[in-house]
């Protein structure tokens, strides 16, 4: 144990610690059919059963969560500290911790461990008071599966921390606690994770079209095509929905049968069919990635995936760099409804079913946003400004003929003003303008009838209280926040509220609404969050009224003041005005437009 | 990206589809120039 215990013990004693180590796992009665499938697949037959032949193959297939606890340390000097652990190629950091000799962290990090993966892990210590960079101070080694199968009654346990130069000189001490958990609660615990994040009404139950949602992101084409039969074989009772026990039940039955879950639906990566309970392990660890339910952060995936993944999975405008497969993912689309004004009727709109959970599973917990707090605002600005860089170059321009391909459907090139070969960057064609007459201004005589100020999704509520009622869930939303400091709110206190959504695919300049005259123009600096009604339907998340933003009141004979705001979004966050203060406007001329960029 | 307009209270009569689709929290899709709401403020010179 410690620094002296870093070779792996060997073969015979470690089984001897897989058992001691099952032992402490606590499994139940009622759970030992489903255990036992899980690794009788991986034995190849099922022989025996019974608890006894459950903690035998179990034990020598183990593979289980460890939740480790970096607690605090003791130090021999004052100082900002960080601890990290790492374990295989894995590593996670805490918090920094106050001015201090004896740093408290209590963070807490799950980490699979594996019969024949790595179980040694890495404790490293921090000074953080330079600004150029952090200063190892102090490291120590243990043995997790010594650690689990220690005989103690205290819940955790001190170690010494040894000086990197040299192994003899200790410089601190750390405490440190380390659980195993029940590869059954594991389960259960996942299956009420992913239900809770496709129970879009929070009942509790999937609905046939919450379920068919999951399967769907669960990226296999043969079980979506069999979506109801499976419905039905999970909705047990058949009482129309399924619980998180039925959910639990079929994930285990099914995907002893037929692997239902192909792909993680959160990082998108292709999963060993035939390794159920990593499959499982693996969708925990990477959930809990996104809900953050520990402290410590750092990444289930690779560095490079955790740093560049989870930026791009923040937003629908990911498609941008992946349309070539985005989209046509085929069982993993999603969409959402719209109802189209002009045709009357109800259309689908695809998106990537990974980037909607991902986008639920971050925008829509606390934890999740506050793993957004954690540096990812300034990355969001950063990769916006970089593609904005990236969208000015020319390069960028052989990327218009595969974006006009892949949005073939929703894109009129007709009405474009400019052919193709015009766009000498994908941000010109992005901003392209459209040819005069083909969009018709309504009632363009008359100042009293106000028009849509953009190609757009819109929602439209008489009051302040319907908008929040119905849409805006942010706890933080208020008229006041949304016009910022400088503009005063009392002409709209209670008034009426229209939102235009602009999706990747659309017509990118805004239009005035109203005929009048530009009394302000006042820019709100911000954040670059989604727009996307997963964000907005977050009470945890509030884009409107910290986003980056340019605030215009436009004093009308008609309407009084209107107050109009131009909300940047992630990569597309740069918003350029064509009017000025004083300047008169006519409704239908056009305003601005929003381009790539920070 | 997404614009909004705030009108002052009563300021304008918002047609109905847009408001009962809303209320469903369904997005209705638009157009620029669509028709979006009347003038309230001041007696309608418009007969729609």
């Amino acid at each position: 144990m410690g620094h002296a215990s870093s070779k792996s013990p060997p073969e015979e004693e470690e089984g001897s610690h897989l058992s001691r180590l099952k032992q402490k796992l606590h499994i139940h009665g009622h759970h030992h059919h489903r255990l036992r499938r899980i690794f009788r697949r991986s034995h190849g037959n099922g022989s025996g059963s019974g608890a006894s032949c459950l903690k035998l193959l179990a034990a020598e297939d183990f593979a289980g969560i460890a939740l480790i606890s970096l607690i605090s340390a003791e130090m021999k000097f004052k100082d900002k500290w960080l601890a990290c652990v790492s374990l295989g190629e894995k590593t996670f950091r805490t918090e920094i911790s106050d001015h201090t000799e004896k740093p408290v962290w209590n963070s807490e990090k799950k980490l699979l461990l594996e019969r024949n993966g790595p179980h040694l892990a890495r404790i490293s210590v921090f000074e953080t008071n330079r600004i150029s960079k952090n200063n190892l101070i102090g490291y120590c080694e243990i043995d997790l599966l010594e650690f689990l199968t220690r005989d103690s009654d205290s819940d955790f346990e001190v170690f010494e921390l040894f000086d990197p130069s040299s192994s003899s000189i200790v410089v601190g001490k750390i405490s440190v606690s380390c659980s195993v958990e029940d590869p059954i609660e594991t389960e259960k615990s996942f299956a009420r994770h992913i239900l809770s994040i496709v129970d879009y009404n929070e009942d509790g139950q999937l609905s046939f079209s919450e379920f068919c949602d999951l399967i769907k992101a669960f990226g296999n084409q043969v079980a979506a095509n069999k979506r109801e039969e499976l419905f039905k074989a999970a909705d047990k009772n058949g009482d129309g929905v399924v619980s998180m026990d039925e959910l639990a039940d079929l994930l285990a039955i099914q995907q002893e049968k037929e692997p239902l879950i192909t792909c993680c639906p959160v990082c998108g990566e292709i999963l060993e069919v035939s390794d159920r309970l990593n499959t499982v392990v693996h969708l925990s660890l990477c959930f809990d990635e996104g809900t953050g339910n520990q402290i410590m952060t750092g990444g289930f995936l690779t560095d490079k995936q955790a740093s560049y993944g989870w930026i791009f999975k923040l937003s629908e405008w990911a498609h941008f760099s992946t349309y070539d497969v985005g989209l046509n993912f085929g069982s993993s689309a999603s969409h959402i409804l719209v109802f189209d004004r002009r045709t009357k009727r109800l259309v689908e709109e695809l998106i990537d079913g990974k980037i909607v959970m991902s986008m639920r599973t971050i925008y829509q917990s606390k934890i999740g946003l506050r793993l957004i707090d954690k540096g990812a605002k300034e990355l969001l600005i950063s990769i916006s400004e970089k593609q904005g860089r990236k969208m000015n170059s020319a390069e960028s321009a052989k990327d218009i003929p595969k974006f006009v391909e892949f949005f073939k459907d929703q894109l009129n090139l007709a009405e474009v003003k400019y052919p193709l070969e015009h766009f000498k960057t994908f941000n010109e064609f992005f901003i392209r303008e459209l040819k005069p007459g083909v969009r018709p201004i309504a009632f363009m005589e008359h100042d009293d009838v106000a028009v849509c100020a953009a190609d757009s999704r819109l929602m439209a509520f008489k009051n302040i209280a319907d908008s929040l009622r119905f849409w805006i869930k942010g706890q933080k939303f208020s008229t006041q926040g949304l016009l910022g400091k400088e503009i005063r709110s009392s002409n709209f206190i209670d008034g009426s509220l229209v939102i235009f959504r602009l999706a990747p695919q659309d017509y990118h300049r805004f239009h005035v609404p109203v005929s009048g005259t530009i009394e302000k123009l006042v820019n709100v600096p911000g954040n670059l969050y989604t727009v996307n009604p997963i964000a907005v339907n977050s009470k945890y998340c509030n884009v409107f009224t910290e986003n980056k933003r340019v605030v215009s009141i436009i004093s009308t004979a008609e309407f009084g003041k209107v107050a109009f705001v131009a909300i940047g979004a992630t990569m597309v966050g740069s918003i350029t005005f064509l009017k000025k203060e004083g300047d008169s406007i006519k409704k239908g001329d056009e305003f601005g437009y929003f381009s790539f960029g920070g | 990206s997404t614009v909004i307009c705030v009108f002052e209270k009563g300021a304008i009569q918002i047609d109905e589809d847009l408001l009962a689709n809303s209320s469903r929290s369904l997005e209705t899709l638009v157009s620029v120039g669509m028709k979006l709401g009347i003038a309230t403020r001041k007696q309608s010179k418009t007969d729609l």
